[in-house]
């Protein structure tokens, strides 16, 4: 464990914290993509599948940590599909998310390291990550606006797959250690944030909002 | 080192 991942997974905790929070708290999901958060359940799910088949005593942070991104995940789908859904913002939700999910399980058969069943779920949970925000994205671009809220939720979750890169950087370096397709799908997926964090850098942080078109 | 295909991460 190094200082870029340690920080990687608490500003990806921060993130379901966060979103969470705003959802509990105003009663209402507008201006979440439920199709983001359907997506990042299926990544985490297919990540963490081992958790499912050989269950290990949860001796370890690393299991906890699993068991509460697969909960905490579910948990907001659940709030966002059922227990809110009189304020979820179908029309505006409305990125095929077929378009994302096809390509990745494509992509996970054709490129991996090892061609069985646990690996091509990792693989296309891999894959799906880079891609799941999407939505969210598209979300934001179609009601030209995103809450502040929001913004602090998009600013973690793009932060840490970047700090993963970093964690990436420092492992090649210290431990010779590489994990290309984890490497590759981590930059594409820091890469689609950039002109959030543009936004959120020079508006969020100067306490303004975001509305789109810049 | 790691043997092919195990994932140490998140």
């Amino acid at each position: 464990m190094n200082i870029f991942r340690l920080f990687g997974d608490l500003s990806h905790l921060a993130a379901i914290a966060i979103l969470l929070l705003k959802i509990w708290k105003t009663r209402s999901c507008a201006g979440v993509s439920g199709k983001t958060q359907l997506l990042f359940a299926v990544c985490f799910i297919t990540r963490y599948i081992d958790l499912f088949l050989h269950f290990v005593s949860l001796y370890n942070t690393e299991k906890v940590m699993k068991l509460i991104y697969i909960s905490a995940s579910v948990f907001t789908c659940y709030l966002i599909f059922f227990k809110f859904k009189a304020t979820y913002d179908g029309n505006h939700d409305s990125m095929r998310a077929e378009f994302l999910i096809v390509p990745a399980a494509g992509l996970a058969c054709l490129i991996n390291t090892k061609f069985d069943a646990i690996e091509i779920l990792w693989t296309f949970s891999i894959y799906l990550e880079a891609v799941a925000i999407l939505p969210q994205l598209f979300l934001i671009s179609k009601t030209g606006e995103a809450e502040t809220i929001t913004s602090h939720y998009l600013f973690a979750q793009g932060s840490y797959r970047a700090l993963y890169i970093l964690n990436w950087i420092y492992r090649y370096h210290y431990e010779s250690h590489v994990d290309t397709i984890a490497i590759v799908a981590g930059v594409v997926q820091t890469i689609l944030y950039c002109d959030f964090f543009y936004l959120y850098i020079t508006k969020v942080v100067k306490g303004q909002k975001i509305v789109l078109p810049a | 080192k790691l043997h092919e295909g195990q994932h140490d991460e998140l």
